[in-house]
């Protein structure tokens, strides 16, 4: 489903260069359930970004569902990062000046859902995350759990079939956090694809295979079920 | 040194009142190293930012170093904020526009510190959280966990001798976040007071006492050590 090899993501500062990625090559398959784990700068997001879609490498290739994604136009793309793949941000990315319904409609409006559809559709993912009783809060109006469950919500409202959560839990409590993984366990039992970046223990034993990265490389492949 | 009495803080959401915080009374001694846990949503961050002088109580009263804050005049407020107390924010509120080295020279700049006095605390505070190779980096050129240690850093360049820290560990890998914990117990050691809001048990077994807080109100104030 998801193919990487040798991808490299350079970022040019003055006359410096940093090797975000030196060349990652893994292999996701369908249904699948990684987590992936590393030091703070080790690249995990910067791959994240780029099996989402959400940019290009510097060199390397990366196919998915069997497309060189550097070779799909503008509809093919924006066609998957709207209906295939539900991306949890590391820092939510929410709008500030819509509420929280509002951010979790804003896939739907993209997807042209009517309004009525849209708002029933939000407000089930919310209820999913138990914000129910905060759909008309902004972002600043709400705790750092709250913001990071819209995130949540967003990501999974068009029901994509891969699902990259890049540190969902890390700002909540474990109850809540364990709420999360119960509702990731269930999308993945029914047939969707998850990576998970994670620091935490409980939320890599939840996957079935664990990728280690250090300095912008694959350290280690671990199958833990 | 820090002393709250029946404190209340509501929000006002149109015709609907939200209280995060219902009566909250406690007291924290100098020295003291105490961790805050609780259910996302429960008051955490609301409590924080009443203790840090950021915000002030709907109802009730709160004392820091014997004075009423409520009675502090604006200079007054100031020094405490920039001096006495450093604060780690959730979403770490970086000024996006200023490097790593320029978000942590700024409370040296409200301090009126001279330029090379300015650049060499800041640097040192960088090398504190092992970012010393990023301090020219924009935080949109910095990964989730390097933008939460610049926070870190920010909240300890002038010694403050008060550290409340809302989740600083929540996007850090273990290694980093047990560095960061070596130095706040550290920071105790040498006599300064900690407050940490966290929801992990490793950060939390580092402290001396953990406060839990359901539905804005103490739960249970549990010593460990
Ligand atoms: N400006 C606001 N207007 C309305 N409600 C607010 C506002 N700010 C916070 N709240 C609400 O107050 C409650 C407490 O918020 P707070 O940020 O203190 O929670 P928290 O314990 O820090 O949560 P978390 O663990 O998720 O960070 C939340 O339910 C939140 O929705
Ligand atoms: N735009 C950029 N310009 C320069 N360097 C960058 C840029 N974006 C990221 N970096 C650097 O690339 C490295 C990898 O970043 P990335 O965000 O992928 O790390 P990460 O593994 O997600 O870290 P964390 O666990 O802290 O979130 C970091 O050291 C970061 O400083
Ligand atoms: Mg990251
Ligand atoms: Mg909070």
């Amino acid at each position: 489903l998801i193919q990487t090899e040798d991808l490299w993501k350079t970022y040019l500062m003055g006359s410096e260069e940093i090797h975000a990625l030196r060349g990652v090559s893994l292999e996701i398959e369908r249904n699948e359930y990684v987590a992936i784990m590393g030091p703070s700068g080790s690249g995990k997001s910067t791959l994240m970004n780029l099996i989402g879609c959400l940019d290009t490498p510097t060199r390397g290739s990366y196919w998915i569902n069997g497309k060189l994604a550097s070779e799909l136009d503008d509809d093919q793309l924006a066609y998957l990062r709207n209906r295939e793949i539900g991306f949890v941000f590391q820092t939510f990315n929410l709008l500030p000046r819509a509420t929280a319904l509002g951010n979790v409609e804003l896939p739907l409006v993209y997807r042209g859902l009517p309004a009525a559809e849209r708002r029933e559709k939000a407000q089930d993912a919310l209820r999913m995350v138990e914000l129910a009783d905060r759909m008309d809060h902004r972002p600043s109006e709400l705790s750092g759990g709250e913001r990071q469950r819209v995130a949540i919500a967003r990501a999974l409202v068009n029901s994509p079939s891969i699902v990259l959560a890049d540190e969902p839990t890390g700002n909540l409590d474990s109850a809540t956090g364990a709420e999360i993984m119960n509702l990731f366990n269930r999308l993945n039992r029914e047939g969707n694809t998850l990576l998970v970046v994670t620091h935490e223990r409980d939320v890599a034993a939840c996957a079935r295979r664990i990728i280690h990265i250090r300095d912008g490389m694959v350290e280690r492949d671990e199958r833990i079920r």
